[in-house]
């Protein structure tokens, strides 16, 4: 619906005199003697009068905003000066971040957030608006400069040291993070480098991590990642990379050197998910996340000579996963035919239909990684239960012979090569810290290996490991001790195997790899 | 092999990756002392 | 053997290829995670300098905004009237201050241009600022080298040390390069 005669112009009369009165030196502290005189004009202008009026402004405020970055840098064109263009649009774009700041924090009273709230999920969702649809329109000539500032600079703003926004805070970093969540690469790719600056920025990942108390953040902050893990899902996967994709697959790099180093308990707590969405073959970037620890836990040397795994304090513990990944496996009849075989080792025909069950309609991809992934932690959990009812830890002999060992032996005999490598995958995804879940897939990994019917098997477990071991690290401890443990123990004659001979360089990797471990 | 979505997912971070942010973009305007970016000899203290 | 990309056989193809196909990243062995610019052995938390995903050096202290009271801040009434930067009025140790923390800017080669002014010349080895004690002259002179005590700016205790000192003339920097006038606004752009 058009907007009401006048208002274009209303709101251009009104914009610019808020800019002159934000940089005039009567504006007082925080531009607070500037708003409330302005807030008199709004009302005079009849701007506050009603719901859609606000909408219209906010959005028309947006759009001259935005046009004037791309008059500023069309001429940066010409002149180059990049320095010129920033100093021609921040103080336009910066004033009218303050006024937004000053509209939502002083928008109803101080006891009823939500008109806060509102406002500010309001305009966060006009200005998400405009870029998406200056995206599509403008296509390649696209540019991220007016919407990341204005976002960055409202996210610092509202993140201040004020009473009335400390207590919204929740709720503003929500905002934000829904605000993101829409425009994330997928979306937007355009602005996908804008994006991760935004989300990798210091403040945001200070309270989004940090300062929110009970990491009520972090599942949010969680989602962000992945909706940047699903972007680059496809072109890792072809491991063809563009410039621009390479560049964007370095910086997330960095943040997740950040997490990994800051907040290892977050990417801990959440590496099921991020394996789900991380193509098998980014091996470094799935250590990195794999490799991390609670920060108050001490990891043994991995080549310590007879470490005794199963006698550290911290094997019986399961890791946090605070994803329900049973719910992930679907159909609900698979489910209900798991659970039954799981109890009672029938149907009897479950072991039989697996591989299908495990196929993906997906274009591009032959199996459903999720349902792979989701299928082993289940079945290797409810295996750790089951043990642990019994009374006894799991260990070589305590896993074997159980339905739940049939369901992994049927998985490693009946698969073909590719599903076989995705389901040794999903197992060596659990390879992490000192934890129950570490302890059971490497002896379930060790058993595959051992009871392997068909040397293949034991190839592709070597392999899966293999490709973990020679990437740069960090490597995840787990996955250490159970590479050590299947080249040094005798029972597993690992060095007889043909395919440790395969090529000289694989034979004198694995020949340095047991030299350092005797 | 990419989708259609996929390939216009690489053409728009192309033109993205054309306009990169810089470092500046998050902070606020500082008067006095703007940051002016500039190659010093590598023998120089970076940080 | 396995005969298809799952197996040992493939694993050698797929790291020879990374070594042929540039535009493969390499996905084996991956990138050496240390020379991303993060310093990992930090005791101090990264993020609260982290500058940006695209930049491997973290933010510099006048870089990162904190909320101070409005009364720390220039003053909007004075802000115009504040007399323009000239180093040439300025103290040593503010020239040493503004050279240490404004890396790979443009004040810092002012800096260290209007220290060379003063006599001090920076050691490319040592990596450190030095100056003649006034009054002083060295005990040997060549063509090449000179040995005598010298005055070096101590960084990490913020003072001037003398020190006895065998000094090549090669090794010492000539007058810094003059300011460039076009700016690189974003030195990874």
């Amino acid at each position: 619906i058009e907007d009401p005669p006048g208002l274009p112009e209303k709101t251009e009369y009104l914009l610019r005199e808020w800019v002159n009165m934000y940089h005039s030196p009567a504006a007082g502290r925080d531009s607070t003697k500037a708003f409330s005189l302005f807030v008199q004009q709004m009302h005079q202008q009849g701007i506050l009068k009603t719901d859609d009026l606000i909408t219209r402004f906010f959005r028309l405020c947006t759009e001259m905003c935005v046009d004037l970055c791309y008059r500023a840098l069309s001429e940066q064109a010409q002149t180059q000066n990049v320095a010129m263009t920033r100093n021609k649009c921040f103080p336009t774009l910066d004033a009218f971040v303050r006024l937004i700041m000053l509209l939502v924090k002083h928008s109803g009273d101080n006891s009823n957030t939500n008109t806060k709230i509102n406002l500010l999920n309001k305009v966060l969702g006009i200005v998400a608006g405009v870029l998406l649809q200056d995206h599509e329109v403008r296509g390649e000539e696209f540019q991220q400069l007016p919407y990341h500032r204005i976002f960055i600079m409202l996210f610092i703003d509202l993140n201040g040291p004020e009473h009335v926004l400390e207590v919204i805070n929740f709720q503003i970093l929500t905002a934000f993070c829904n605000t993101y969540h829409v425009l994330r690469p997928t979306k937007a790719p355009a602005f996908m480098f804008a994006w991760l600056e935004l989300i990798s920025h210091r403040v945001f990942i200070g309270r989004m991590l940090s300062l929110t108390p009970q990491q009520r953040g972090w599942g949010m902050y969680a989602q962000l990642l992945i909706d940047l893990f699903k972007f680059l899902y496809p072109f890792l996967r072809n491991a063809e990379l563009t410039q621009p994709i390479h560049f964007l697959y370095k910086g997330t790099l960095r943040v997740l050197l950040v997490l990994l180093h800051d907040f290892p308990e977050f990417l801990c707590d959440y590496h099921y998910a991020f394996c789900d969405v991380i193509p098998p073959n980014y091996i470094q970037m799935r250590n990195l996340i794999l490799s991390a620890f609670p920060r108050n836990m001490r990891l043994p040397d991995p080549f310590t000579p007879n470490l005794k795994v199963d006698m550290l304090p911290e094997i019986q513990h399961a890791p946090r996963i605070p994803l329900n990944f049973a719910n992930m496996i679907t159909p609900n009849s698979f489910k209900i035919d798991l659970d039954s075989y799981l109890k009672t080792r029938s149907p009897v025909t479950f072991l039989s239909d697996l591989r299908i069950s495990l196929q993906s309609k997906e274009p591009g991809s032959r199996y459903n990684i999720p349902l792979m992934n989701a299928l082993v932690l289940y079945v290797g959990t409810q295996a750790i239960t089951h043990i642990h009812t019994k009374g006894l830890t799991p260990s070589m002999s305590t896993i074997a012979h159980s339905s739940h060992m049939d369901i992994f032996q049927n998985l490693a005999v009946d698969l073909d090569t590719e599903g076989r490598y995705l389901f040794l995958t999903s197992i060596a995804n659990q390879l992490r810290y000192p934890n129950s879940h570490t302890h059971y897939f490497s002896c379930t990994l060790l058993y595959l290996f051992a009871e392997a019917n068909t040397e293949a098997i034991q190839e592709q477990i070597t392999r899966v490991l293999l490709e973990r071991l020679i990437v740069n690290r960090p490597h995840p401890w787990g996955l250490l001790i159970t590479f050590i443990e299947l080249i040094k123990n005798p029972q597993f004659k690992f060095m007889n195997h043909e395919f440790v001979h395969c090529a000289p360089e694989i034979e004198k990797l694995f020949e340095s790899v047991v030299r350092s471990c005797v | 092999p990419l989708q259609d979505e996929h390939i216009y997912q690489l053409t728009m971070g192309k033109a993205g990756f054309r306009h990169l942010p810089y470092p500046s973009d998050s902070e606020r305007i500082r008067v006095h002392l703007p940051r002016k970016p500039c190659p010093t000899p590598s023998y120089y203290p970076q940080l | 053997m396995v005969g298809d990309q799952f197996g040992m056989v493939g694993l050698m193809m797929f790291i020879k290829s990374d070594e042929m196909n540039p535009n493969f990243l390499t996905l084996a062995p991956g990138i050496d995670l240390t020379t991303l610019g993060l310093n990992l052995n930090s005791p101090e938390n990264l993020y609260s300098t982290f500058q940006s995903p695209w930049v491997d050096i973290p933010c510099r202290p006048q870089d990162i905004d904190f909320h101070v009271p409005s009364e720390y801040l220039t003053n909007i009434y004075i802000r115009e009237k504040l007399s323009p930067i000239k180093l040439n009025r300025y103290g040593e140790d503010l020239l040493f201050f503004l050279f240490y923390m404004n890396g790979g800017d443009r004040l810092q080669l002012a800096a260290a241009t209007e220290l060379y002014n003063r006599d001090w010349r920076y050691h490319k080895d040592e990596r450190v600022w030095l100056t003649r004690p006034p009054g002083i002259e060295p005990a040997i002179t060549t063509s090449t080298y000179e040995r005598g005590t010298y005055y070096f700016f101590d960084v990490q205790n913020w003072r001037k040390v003398a020190k006895e000192f065998y000094l090549e003339y090669d090794k010492l920097e000539t007058r810094p390069s003059p300011l460039p006038t076009k700016l690189h606004y974003n030195p990874n752009q």
